[in-house]
């Protein structure tokens, strides 16, 4: 689990969440920008990922999300389509 | 549960698969019996039936590959990504990939093979991801799954019977009703009058009376008791159990198999599980628990086999050296043997069949004779 390695870098876990919005949960790929605000299409990912994942909704990558985003999983994308 | 966009599915019962290479990881025989046990688990709920083929196109083609592989869905080395499957369609639709970066055995010391087949082929057949994370079909690998006594979840059961239907009922095929958990064929057993239970338990304020796959879950602010497949709480935990006690100080129930126990504390399943009942000082001639009480007052608990039981003491947590007892001489008017127990209000309940005997442990007596299912309010 290479996060557990590099817990506290920023960029490394902005990268990885993008990486696994795109994969799993249909984040447009031009979306680059990581900014981190009610608004922007990356807390709404978070959120659709955590009521997917049946964890709260805090649109936060806390420690519960993060945990569940580093087990291994089923490649198929949460996402119709 | 959910399926794919359009809900694709085999327009057939008959299906066909093929091991296309194999992974150096394990032999070809492990391989071949993880594939054909997880098709197996969704073979038992549906008409579907599988047969295997060994050369040209298969409905399903099973293969391990690494990075790209041939599908512009490249496979991203060890960890992350362990596996994918296409829903069922020509070509490479049906077909479930695995990716040969991961290490995969047969037990869950690296990636259990027919775990992972078992949701692959979920997908093969056309169910998507579920959000429940009892469910086969979520998409997190979850390795704590007990593989002895594996069961699809109720959500997983609703989800491919509503592509395929409930197997046809016939003496070789086991019928598995589509809805099991569905209020009404619980309301009407839970009122005949030859009731019996496999075990009984308190949990957190409730009754559990548990039955083959399912149990009634009884709250005493409510008349109407709630009916549930065991696996749609508990993965792990295997039908048709032998018995059930709350221990409450720990928050824990304990629910016995044959020499097994598991421990739950809620929805959570407790890592560590099943142990073996001889670690609480059980002699090996005891092959399985008929029932168990916990005293909550006394930290007392009592496990009855045939016609003897044992009391462990939960402080010490250890098993009282001065037994087994015979199960007549210390509750006169219980009988040799018990089916479940638990214990309420101070009075310890025994369940035989369809009687139920109500049993003051102060004043040694048995204080009523009951049905077996009068917590119902039938």
């Amino acid at each position: 689990y290479p996060l557990d390695e590099v817990a506290g870098d920023k960029d490394t876990i902005m990268e990885l969440l993008q990486k696994y919005l795109e994969n799993y949960y249909g984040l447009e790929k031009d979306v680059q920008q990581f900014k981190i605000m009610d608004s922007s299409p990356v807390i709404k990912k978070i959120q659709e990922m955590q009521k997917f994942l049946g964890l709260e909704m805090t649109g936060k990558l806390d420690s519960s999300t993060m945990e569940v985003m580093h087990k291994p999983r089923c490649g198929v994308p949460d996402v119709g389509g | 549960f959910s399926t794919f966009p359009g809900t694709p599915k085999w327009r057939k019962n008959q299906v066909t698969y093929r091991i296309v290479n194999y992974t150096q990881d394990l032999s070809r025989k492990a391989v071949d019996s993880a594939i054909e046990k997880a098709l197996k688990v969704w073979e038992e709920v549906t008409p579907l039936t599988f047969s295997r083929i060994y050369e040209g196109e298969a409905d399903i083609m099973v293969s391990f590959a690494v990075r790209e592989h041939g599908d512009f869905v490249p496979f991203d080395g060890p960890g992350g990504v362990l596996a994918h499957a296409y829903a069922p369609g020509p070509g490479t639709n049906g077909d479930a990939h695995f990716d040969d970066d991961e290490q995969w055995t047969e037990d869950t010391t690296g990636t259990n093979l027919f775990l992972v087949a078992a949701h692959e082929l979920g997908h093969s057949l056309g169910l998507f991801h579920s959000a429940k994370p009892e469910a086969l079909m979520y998409p997190v690998y979850k390795p704590s799954t007990n593989l002895a006594g594996f069961q699809l979840s109720q959500d997983d059961v609703d989800g491919i019977q509503s592509l395929y239907g409930s197997p046809p009922a016939s003496s070789d095929v086991p019928v598995v009703p589509s809805k099991p958990s569905s209020p009404k064929p619980g309301v009407s057993a839970m009122c005949d009058p030859d009731l019996s239970f496999d075990a009984v338990s308190t949990l957190r304020g409730e009754i559990l009376f548990f039955k083959d796959r399912h149990f009634w879950r009884k709250s005493l602010r409510t008349p109407e008791p709630g009916f549930y497949s065991i696996s749609s709480f508990w993965l792990s935990v295997p039908s048709s159990i032998d018995a059930a006690y709350e221990v409450i100080s720990r928050d824990t129930v304990f629910i016995f198999k044959g020499t097994q126990f598991w421990a739950i504390r809620g929805h959570e399943e407790q890592a560590g599980y099943p142990k073996s009942i001889y670690t609480l000082g059980l002699p090996v001639t005891v092959s399985k628990i008929d029932a168990a009480i916990s005293d909550k007052e006394k930290k007392k608990t009592y496990f009855f086999a045939e016609d003897k039981y044992w009391r462990f003491d939960e402080r010490k947590r250890t098993m009282e050296p001065e037994f087994p007892r015979k199960i007549d001489e210390d509750f006169p008017g219980v009988g040799s043997k018990v089916d479940a127990a638990f214990e309420a209000f101070g009075f310890f309940y025994f369940f035989r069949g369809s009687s139920q005997l109500e049993f003051d442990p102060n004043a040694k007596k048995v204080t009523h004779v009951l049905k077996s299912n009068s917590w119902f309010n039938c």
